[in-house]
């Protein structure tokens, strides 16, 4: 589950 | 990045232009749920603080921006420039209904008990809901107008290329984000009815839609 800096969509 | 996710935030950015541009040229929204506008603007108002604590790429939060702006523009045009003609009386969509739980979900199911990370699955799960005052309004009124379902059919076909760019990125990087891929299935979900009206009656017929 991404996290922060990991969350790279929109 | 990859081609399903840029058709996707393609797709979205197309869907938001229409909608701004139709209200702005027509200098009215008649038919358009300023409900659901709003509540776009809280998910991106919510999902998008991490403007200011990561930066991913130009792309990312330039469009970001974009979203933002457009977003909040929209709402403008509605409640204060062209406010005379929104139609306020089929615009009656109770989002109480949806504000209610989907904040109750958010601090049930998220990845972290952090204020940012509650804020986002906020979001996630708002988008999934925040097109149905639209679409009660259009079963309120019986019929949209063609732009309206092309608006529509863009916003919801984002959301169906995300889909697949997540299928994309299982397979080529086992990237898995399931609050995103429950919540994004949800809402094309939500556009499947339409989707079938747009294809026979708006793409074949009249180029407008009238419900049955």
């Amino acid at each position: 589950c991404p996290l922060g800096a990991e969350k790279d969509e929109l | 990045m990859n081609i399903f996710r840029l058709a996707g935030d393609v797709s979205h950015l197309v869907a938001i232009i229409i909608l701004f541009l139709k209200i702005w040229k027509s200098k009215s929204c008649a038919g358009i749920s300023g409900k659901s506008q709003v509540l776009f603007a809280l998910v991106f108002t919510s999902r998008y603080l991490d403007l200011f604590t990561v930066f991913i790429s130009a792309y990312n939060t330039i469009m970001k921006l974009v979203f933002l702006v457009l977003s909040y523009a929209t709402v403008y045009l509605i409640y204060m420039r062209f406010r005379g003609s929104y139609d306020s009386e089929n615009d009656s969509f109770r989002v109480e209904f949806l504000l209610v739980p989907v904040t109750g979900l958010a601090f049930l199911e998220n990845y972290a008990f952090t204020p940012l990370e509650i804020l986002w699955t906020f979001s996630i799960f708002l988008e999934a809901v925040a097109i149905m005052p639209q679409l009660f309004m259009i079963t309120k009124t019986g019929e949209a107008e063609s732009i309206t379902t092309h608006y529509l059919f863009f916003l919801g076909l984002y959301r169906a290329l995300y889909l697949a760019n997540w299928v994309w990125r299982y397979h080529t990087e086992g990237f898995f984000d399931q609050i995103a891929v429950v919540s994004g299935v949800v809402q094309t979900i939500f556009y499947c009815d339409f989707f079938y009206l747009y294809v026979t009656r708006v793409l074949r017929g009249s180029g407008k839609m009238s419900l049955p």
